[in-house]
């Protein structure tokens, strides 16, 4: 038996939001330590790593592990039908070929319930090793969000470059060419709005804009972002979800022939 | 001219 309950419905339909965009399809591993979902887009470019820990839920079950392949499309259409703030509870009987999702109203006066089939993907799953990175840029996620799209405008490819003094974000294309400069803040009054680096090297890597705006979905979870870059590794990108986990996306830097 | 690798460049296939 497997039961995982959510105050917030909203929190699954931001996370769904956040990958929809990369996966027709993924399989949610599920354990006592709680759901984990790996899987690449259909390019193999970019990668999706989401935790939720089974405490930050309102209640969790797993009696056997358990994986659930979930079309992420049909799972966003049962989603659409919740309100925000309706307490959802995911339920799938152990060897079950389907899941339910139910909802609650947060007076109880509605209740409705969702089923929804189970597919057998086959993904591959792959080894991401721990890496100490050269340089650890946390910054305003919306902020981010705003300079991804900005220059998206412009280039096919962001140049992110950082070194002790601030992060380097540039393009160019047929119209021309954009830099953003954003300095470590030295002083800030809220901590979601600071830019800290932390710099072992200097790094500079070459990103597709395609994937960084598809991670960028991410930005209603969390208010900060934490980019991850060393020398020929993928980049990552992580929001962490409050009290509940964190999204990882991993994307393959851009190589010169 | 810029290349694209995938992740399998960097990472193996568990």
């Amino acid at each position: 038996m497997f039961e995982a309950r959510l105050i917030n419905s909203v929190t699954f339909k931001k996370v769904l939001d956040a990958i929809k965009d990369l996966l027709n399809e993924a399989s949610f591993d599920c354990s006592e330590a709680g759901i984990q979902l790996q899987a690449m887009d259909n390019s193999h470019v970019s990668l999706v790593s989401l935790a939720l820990r089974s405490d930050g839920f309102d209640k969790y079950r797993c009696d056997r592990n358990l994986t659930m392949g979930m079309n992420l499309a049909s799972m966003s259409k049962i989603f659409r039908c919740s309100s925000n703030d309706d307490t959802v509870t995911i339920k799938a009987q152990d060897d079950a070929d389907t899941v339910t999702f139910m909802f609650e109203s947060k007076k109880q006066e509605k209740i409705s319930d969702y089923e929804m089939k189970l597919m057998n993907l086959d993904q591959e799953h792959l080894g991401i090793p721990d890496t100490d990175f050269s340089c650890v840029i946390r910054m305003p996620a919306g902020e981010f969000a705003r300079i991804v799209r900005d220059l998206s405008q412009f280039g096919e490819s962001i140049v992110i470059s950082c070194t002790k003094e601030g992060v380097k974000f540039s393009t160019s294309g047929d119209i021309g060419s954009a830099n953003v400069k954003l300095a470590q803040t030295s002083s800030f009054e809220k901590e979601e709005e600071a830019v800290i680096i932390e710099m072992q090297e200097p790094v500079t890597l070459t990103f597709a804009c395609q994937y960084l705006n598809s991670f960028t979905k991410a930005t209603p979870l969390a208010n900060q972002v934490q980019l991850s870059m060393s020398d020929n590794v993928p980049l990552v990108v992580e929001y962490q979800i409050p009290d509940l986990g964190h999204l990882r996306y991993y994307l393959a830097p851009k190589i010169e022939e | 001219v810029q290349n694209q690798p995938t992740l399998m460049n960097f990472f193996k296939k568990k």
